[in-house]
């Protein structure tokens, strides 16, 4: 499903130049559970950008679906951003004018629904992460974890066959931290492919499989024994 | 040091009245290490941004250090937050177009010194924290984990008598996180005071005293037999 071949991203800062990723090869098939777990800037996110379509590398390739991305055009890239790929930002990245649900129901502007299913699918996705009392909240009247949550949310609203999720249980207490792993575990069930990045032991040991980052490249990439 | 009565937080959202707080009192004396957890939503932030001086109970009482803040004026106000407390906010709060440097050297602007002292302390803080080649860029040319130690850097740069840390390692990897509590925990030698609120058992196993909060009040206020 994704293929990754030398990917290297590199910024020039004045003199310095910064290999956020160094040459990463990685293969995730069809329905696998990764976690991506490293050192704080050893360029998990950069990666997740990536592999998100968010962002583009200096050099090397991403294949999604036997397609170089590269060679997508816009068109084809933001069908794939919305309909394809599940996206928890590390920084939630929610829109503070609008409320949790009208945030959640953002994929969905994509699909044929009309609005008052879209409206359902939103509030229905908010109830799984127990946030049925805060739809009409704006981020500003949101908690941390709170926000967390609407952000992942909105990842889940497309029943994406790909979920990337960048530290997505990092401002959450141990129960509601459970209850997200719990509906990631529905997810690849259902037969979805997941890559998350954590810096939590008890959160990667859901995963299957676990590749550690270090200075931009990837230092080792094993199966979990007992997921 | 500090001392709090029957501090209460109330949100009116059209027919919705939300308890953030709902009646805490707490007593924190000086060099304590107390760490506070509970559910999302509970209303871990909202207690310590009233702590922080950053917000005002609807009701209750807050005295620090003998006099009460709500007798203070603002320009008492901003020399407490500004000398006396360290905060690491939960979502960082960065000057977006700002270097890291400058973030940090923000809460010196107070202080009597030059600029060049100013620099070097603020310098002194950022690789306190393992930023020293990251001086000069701006958040968005840094990672999750970096944001939120330039956050811990700024709220230590002063050495506040007291620390308020809200959420300080939800984007560290374990071994980020362990150099972030052995800074707090020199800080604590050194005399000063410090509430953490965390989700993380191992971060909480550094403080002295653990208070559990759910639903706008404190559950259970406990010594940490092994800190
Ligand atoms: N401006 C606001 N208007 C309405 N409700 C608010 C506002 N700010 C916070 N709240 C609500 O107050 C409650 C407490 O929020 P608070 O941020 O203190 O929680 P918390 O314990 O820090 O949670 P987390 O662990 O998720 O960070 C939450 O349920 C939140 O929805
Ligand atoms: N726009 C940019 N300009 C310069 N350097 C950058 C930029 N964006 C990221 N970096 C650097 O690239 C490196 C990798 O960043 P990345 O966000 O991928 O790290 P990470 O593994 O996600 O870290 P964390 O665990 O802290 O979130 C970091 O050292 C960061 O400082
Ligand atoms: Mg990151
Ligand atoms: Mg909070």
């Amino acid at each position: 499903l994704i293929s990754i071949r030398n990917l290297t991203k590199i910024y020039r800062m004045g003199s310095e130049t910064i290999r956020a990723l160094d040459g990463v090869d990685l293969d995730v098939d069809r329905n696998e559970y990764v976690a991506i777990m490293g050192a704080s800037g050893s360029g998990k996110s950069t990666l997740m950008n990536i592999l998100g379509c968010l962002d583009k590398p200096t050099a090397g390739s991403y294949e999604l679906n036997g397609n170089l991305v590269s060679r997508m055009s816009n068109y084809e890239l933001a069908g794939v951003r919305n309909r394809e790929i599940g996206f928890v930002f590390q920084t939630f990245e929610l829109l503070p004018r609008w409320t949790a649900l009208r945030n959640v129901e953002m994929p969905l502007l994509y699909a044929r629904d009309g609005w008052r299913r879209r409206r359902a699918r939103a509030r229905e996705s908010l109830e799984r992460v127990g946030l049925a009392n805060r739809i009409t909240h704006k981020p500003n009247q949101l908690s941390g974890g709170q926000r967390q949550r609407v952000a992942i949310a909105r990842a889940l609203v497309n029943n994406p066959s790909i979920l990337l999720a960048d530290e997505p249980t990092g401002n959450l207490d141990t129960r509601t931290s459970d209850e997200v792993m719990r509906l990631f575990e529905n997810l690849h069930a259902a037969g979805q492919t997941i890559v998350i990045v954590t810096h939590e032991a008890d959160v990667a040991a859901h995963a299957r499989r676990i590749v550690r980052m270090r200075d931009g490249r990837i230092q080792s990439d094993t199966l979990n024994p007992n997921p």
